[in-house]
């Protein structure tokens, strides 16, 4: 059956699209099927992979009208992976879409027909910075989530927002299973203090979720959306490239024993 | 009379808080009277102050009813500095804006009568990272925007967001005058050719608005936020002091002659 994974923080530039486009690119390669949807109107996951923004190709149009999303399914030049790209006009969803009728559950309805077809071992949905109404589309759509949060302190005081909008969605019943598949440590800097405090408060509040698998600042991770690659690609025998692979493995084995 | 200043840009992470704290904390200390908004539903500027979050504090209640933005003004230790603390509950104005009369000019409302009574020299608004009805009421609110822009790739690409959203709240009537008062680069690694790469860029394309100060990359001014304090008490001899210090100066030049 097909998983489908939120990439979610409301805080910005934690590292949710440098982990979208980095842990997709290691799945593919371990030989999972998977479809990226960036759902975030930056489109900086459809960038980071070098696909081009074309205005109507993304999942807006299923969203706010019945578009179908199969039809907007780019593959990559990267085996095994596929993406459907964000657009500037997604913004206009986060107006539109709460003035519709089940305005939380246009994502989850979008994507049914995808995910029956079974073609994906997983979808991947890159959440853009926010709690506005696309973020709560993809919590409706997803079975779990991959939270990531980056060493330093606002990003430690963000997890509980995050937690109060699961909480939100499961009592309302919107999507009761919903929970967090796990938490990813990124831009973790040895040479500072902060670093490891965060790493240690998260760690000791959250140990059955936080992944073993820390991802480590690393400078050429920055530099490799500007060339349209993922870091196994643009740096293969980097630190990043390393962290992201053994995170690969280990959701792999977590979505085996779920 | 009072000027009104929006710290925005949807791209997350950039530096919005980091900036609007310690630009409000020198402007202060350099004898400006100051009103710092914390627009966003993470609260970040207000925790980073050393401020209490209290339920029914913020702006919230002003912009979705008829509550007197005056009466949620708070004081903070710091001469020349009061606060209107930020609260979780903003993110339902994401949701309930949108389906009020005249959603759009919700804040500039609430502000009037605080701007009128001309007590501020400043209010400086902190954004959250969308561009949902919160940014969009800042946007209309205010007399011109201050952008962060980290020096890393996709920072560079939201800029022409940022342009896009502004276009729209001129041309719509909205708010005619809007205009970006500077950008300025923050989070500058001397170390890595990223970060000149992506400064030249944006000094080539955007030289008359650009700030001649850069905001370098340092730890103390992401220890600052876990002691509630500003970069000039937490840090008073450091490099990210000394920038924002120079930064207020060179605002208050452009204020001047605005
Ligand atoms: N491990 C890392 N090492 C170094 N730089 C990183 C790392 N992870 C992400 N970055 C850089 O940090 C910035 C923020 O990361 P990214 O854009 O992935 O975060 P985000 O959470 O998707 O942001 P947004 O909230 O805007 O969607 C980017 O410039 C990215 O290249
Ligand atoms: N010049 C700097 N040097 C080092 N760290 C910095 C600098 N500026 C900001 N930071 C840190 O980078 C992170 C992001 O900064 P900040 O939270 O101010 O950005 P933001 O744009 O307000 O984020 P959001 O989009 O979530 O509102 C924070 O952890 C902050 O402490
Ligand atoms: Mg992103
Ligand atoms: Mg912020």
């Amino acid at each position: 059956p097909t998983s489908v994974i939120a990439v979610a923080n409301q805080k910005g530039g934690v590292g949710k699209t440098t982990t979208s486009i980095n842990l997709a690119a290691s799945l593919a390669s371990q030989g999972k099927s998977v479809l990226l949807v960036d759902l975030d109107p930056q489109a900086n996951a459809t960038s980071g992979l070098g696909v081009e923004k074309r205005e109507g190709g993304s999942v807006y149009e299923a969203l706010v009208g019945d578009a179908l999303l199969s039809d907007q399914i780019v593959r990559t030049v990267y085996e095994n992976l596929s993406i459907i790209p964000g657009e500037v006009n997604l913004c206009g969803a986060e107006i539109d879409l709460p003035r519709m009728e089940d305005c939380l559950h246009r994502l989850q309805g979008a994507l049914h027909s995808v995910r029956m077809a079974n073609v994906y071992d997983i979808i991947m949905i890159d959440c853009p910075p926010s709690l506005g109404s696309l973020t709560l589309n993809a919590f409706v759509a997803s079975d779990s989530l991959v939270v990531p949060i980056q060493c330093e302190y606002y990003a430690l005081e963000g997890i509980s927002m995050v937690q109060r909008l699961i909480d939100q969605v499961r009592n309302s019943g919107d999507n009761p299973d919903l929970h967090i598949m796990g938490i990813v440590m990124t831009m973790y800097d040895g040479r500072t203090r902060l670093s490891q405090q965060v790493l240690d408060e998260v760690r000791e509040h959250f140990s059955k979720i936080i992944f073993e698998t820390t991802i480590p600042r690393a400078t050429r991770l920055a530099e490799a959306p500007s060339h349209g690659q993922p870091s196994l690609v643009y740096d293969p025998d980097g630190l990043g490239t390393a962290a992201y692979d053994v995170l690969a493995a280990e959701l792999i084995q977590r979505l085996a024993v779920a």
